[in-house]
This record gives C-alpha cells, sequence and structure tokens, in this order.
C-alpha cells in the first residue's frame, strides 16, 4: 500500500509511467500528491542508458483540469548511466482545459539530450479536491434539492470495514467533509461536500451499516461525469 | 451544532432517503 502523509491526502506508491525500453534507457515512475494546498508530481527519472543524459525538460498536454508544471523540471546535474534521481515537480491548475477520456487522464511529454518521449498516466481526482470545500449546511440543503435527481449517481464501496468516525476523520484528510451525521434505523447516513479546483461542488450521501463492510455512495453534481471519478477517489482513500 | 431548523432539515432528508 501507499504511504499517508502527516498534512495531506492519501498518496499512492510510485508506479512505472515510463519503461527504460520505450525511452532509449529512461524510466519514469512517479506519483501524485497533494498538501496543504500544493499538488505535485513526484517523479524518479532512472538512466539505463549506456550514455549520460541531460538538458531535461517536461510539458503537459491539455488537459480536463488544467493541470499543468508550475516550475520548470529541474535535474541538477547529468544523469550517469544507472544513477536514479528523485523530483518533486510543483503544478498548478492554471493550464489550458480540454476535456479528457477518461476525464482524468493526463498526457506527458518529456525530453533530454536524446530524444523526445511521450507518456499518458491518471491521476487521482483527490488531489484536486481542495482545503475549503466544506459547503454551508443551509447551501447544502438547498443545493441538494435543487441538482435534478438524473445527475445523481450510486455506488457501492465493497469491504471497507471502517465505522462512521472513522470514514468521516479518513476522508477530510483528503479534503471531503462532513457536514452532517444522522442515524435512521440503524444506518448512519453522512452528509459530506467537497469542492474541485475549477470550483465543481460534488454532494455525497454516504451510507454505512454497522457490521456491513460495504457502503452505498450517492453523489449529486451539476457535472455528473465527475462522479465515477470521485467514487475511486473515495474508494482508494477509504481502503489505504 | 445550532438550532437554527437545519438540523430538522437534515433529519428530514435522512429519512426521506431510507423511506422514499
Amino acid at each position: 500500500s501507499g504511504v499517508g502523509s502527516l498534512s495531506g491526502s492519501y498518496v499512492a506508491p510510485k508506479a512505472v509511467w515510463l519503461p527504460a525500453m520505450k525511452a532509449k534507457g529512461l524510466e519514469i515512475s512517479g506519483t501524485f500528491t497533494r498538501q496543504v494546498g500544493a499538488i505535485s508530481m513526484d517523479l524518479q527519472l532512472t538512466n539505463k542508458a549506456l550514455q549520460v543524459m541531460t538538458d531535461f525538460a517536461i510539458q503537459f498536454n491539455r488537459n480536463s483540469f488544467g493541470l499543468a508544471p508550475a516550475a520548470p523540471l529541474q535535474v541538477h546535474a547529468p544523469l550517469s548511466p544507472n544513477q536514479t534521481v528523485e523530483i518533486s515537480l510543483p503544478l498548478n491548475t492554471v493550464g489550458s482545459v480540454m476535456k479528457m477520456e477518461p476525464l482524468n487522464n493526463l498526457q506527458v511529454a518529456v525530453k533530454n539530450n536524446i530524444d523526445v518521449f511521450y507518456f499518458s498516466t491518471l491521476y487521482p481526482l483527490h488531489i484536486l479536491f481542495v482545503e475549503d470545500g466544506k459547503m454551508d449546511r443551509q447551501m447544502f440543503l438547498a443545493t441538494w434539492k435543487d441538482i435534478p435527481n438524473e445527475n445523481e449517481a450510486q455506488f457501492q464501496i465493497r469491504d471497507c470495514p471502517l465505522n462512521a468516525e472513522a470514514v468521516s476523520s479518513k476522508l477530510q484528510n483528503s479534503n471531503v467533509f462532513t457536514i452532517a451525521k444522522r442515524n435512521v434505523e440503524a444506518q448512519d447516513m453522512l452528509y459530506q461536500s467537497l469542492r474541485l479546483t475549477n470550483g465543481i461542488w460534488v454532494l455525497a450521501e454516504l451510507r454505512i451499516q454497522p457490521g456491513n463492510p460495504n457502503f452505498t455512495l450517492s453523489l449529486k453534481c451539476r457535472a455528473p461525469e465527475v462522479s465515477q471519478h470521485v467514487c475511486q477517489a473515495y474508494e482508494t482513500i477509504l481502503k489505504n | 451544532e445550532l438550532d437554527d431548523g437545519l438540523d430538522e432539515a437534515f433529519s428530514r432528508l435522512a429519512q426521506s432517503r431510507t423511506n422514499p
């Protein structure tokens, strides 16, 4: 499993995004983090070629949420054969926007002195959950009523042996805020909100029955195409 | 929580979702 972070969202372990055989010896592994509002792409570059690598640069294609490098890719010294460097690339969300399929797809180009290489990766949506995503309770009730039923999506989150308190606290570490909790017919009903970096609000109802590790998550959003990715983020956060 | 009528509104919402 991945590493938690003290002051931020869940961070998945690094995965290989660009295998050396597809990039003339350059191997890239990475993951995404969000810590106190700062998004970054944490990269590991390994030189598996026979020659030194220099002149690194990185560029993102337009993407659904405008993710873009906030600084150049800083590799301070030439990368010798068999050498690995760890780099944290700060990101912002003010880049060009183009809806991608799937929504969380990111196309990346990396260059060095040898060539330019391309790869795609999927980012977890919770890196876009902002710190001030707790909706006012009155606003929540009004918005819940206002969003049409067609925009409600329902999901099952299976095999999650946590109680309502643990669920709330885990989700809050990733900027999903519990606004109200009710117990009806022996079920805990959690009402929650989150907001994405582009201003989209997502309202949630999470049903938990004591002793039952399967939860029902209902999401209401004016942009319903984000719902399945938000559900995936819930699963990732709750199961790690 | 403040007794501003919202507590009751959330209770009604939860009830209506359980017994539509």
